[in-house]
């Protein structure tokens, strides 16, 4: 709990929570409406098997076109956060690569269901058995475990941007040129997430849980590394011709 | 770090709509 720091105002952290708010659900992929609007239908059994029966490289590579399309709406949420583009080049890239898949679990709160545990994918929602024939049913199992228990905390979308920032503004990745600069950023965004939190009257446990929340997605992501070098170890030439550009620029 | 993520840098560099 550092004090806040006394060069940002109020209407500082104001300004910053409309920004980043605004830029959340101008770049969120589905929007509240939208998500509403949704059938809350999921796969039927016939569905569920036609998937565990695709070949593992095809679900494989299904997933990883979903996720760099998430990725890409997460970029475009980066861009319009206050101060993220007058970083120099080489800590957008590095804050991107690093952070950019845990943002796309933290969003996908948005488009779980935690009653059914399911969650929105190809066009229905989708139980941890669709994702059967990728072969990493620890892997899965943790990111649904994941999504709910960020569900259980209810944030709202302003508090869900804020976080998606703070998580973005990594501070301590490795690799940053300019690190300082990242650390005043991702320490604005922190006061601004408390002043929402204070100000939405959210007990005082949240901003605990989130800070935990924070370490189970580095480890979501590195277990997604290794269960990608484990198969790419079998199937280098799948990954090489038919996986997104953008996915092997991230993760390769 | 720029010329292993080219087309990162280019989502980068498009302008915002």
């Amino acid at each position: 709990n550092r004090d806040p720091s006394p060069t940002v105002s109020l209407a500082e952290l104001d300004h910053l929570v409309q920004i980043i708010s605004k830029s959340h659900l101008e770049t969120c992929q589905y929007l509240r409406e939208e998500l509403q609007q949704m059938s809350r239908q999921n796969f039927q059994q016939d569905e569920v098997e036609s998937y565990q029966s695709k070949p593992r490289e095809a679900m494989w590579q299904l997933c990883a076109v979903k996720i760099t399309e998430a990725i890409q709406y997460v970029v475009e949420f980066a861009k319009r956060i206050d101060g993220f583009m007058d970083l120099c080049q080489n800590d957008q890239i590095v804050l991107l690569k690093a952070g950019s898949l845990e943002v796309v679990f933290v969003r996908m709160c948005r488009v779980f269901d935690s009653q059914s545990n399911s969650v929105y994918f190809d066009g229905k929602f989708a139980g941890p058995d669709v994702f059967k024939g990728l072969g990493c049913d620890d892997l899965i199992s943790s990111v649904f475990d994941f999504a709910k228990s960020m569900c259980s905390l209810h944030l709202t979308e302003d508090e869900l941007a804020l976080f998606s920032a703070f998580v973005l503004l990594s501070a301590d990745r490795s690799w940053l040129q300019e690190k300082l600069q990242v650390e005043k950023l991702q320490q604005k965004t922190q006061l601004a997430l408390q002043h929402v939190l204070q100000k939405n009257q959210r007990e005082h446990g949240v901003l605990s849980k989130l800070r935990c929340k924070v370490s189970a997605l580095r480890s979501l992501c590195s277990r997604h590394t290794e269960k990608l070098s484990a198969f790419r170890a079998v199937y280098p030439d799948i990954v090489q011709t038919h996986f997104p550009p953008l996915y092997k620029e991230l993760f390769g | 770090l720029k010329e292993k993520h080219k087309i990162l840098h280019q989502l980068l560099q498009n302008s915002t709509s």
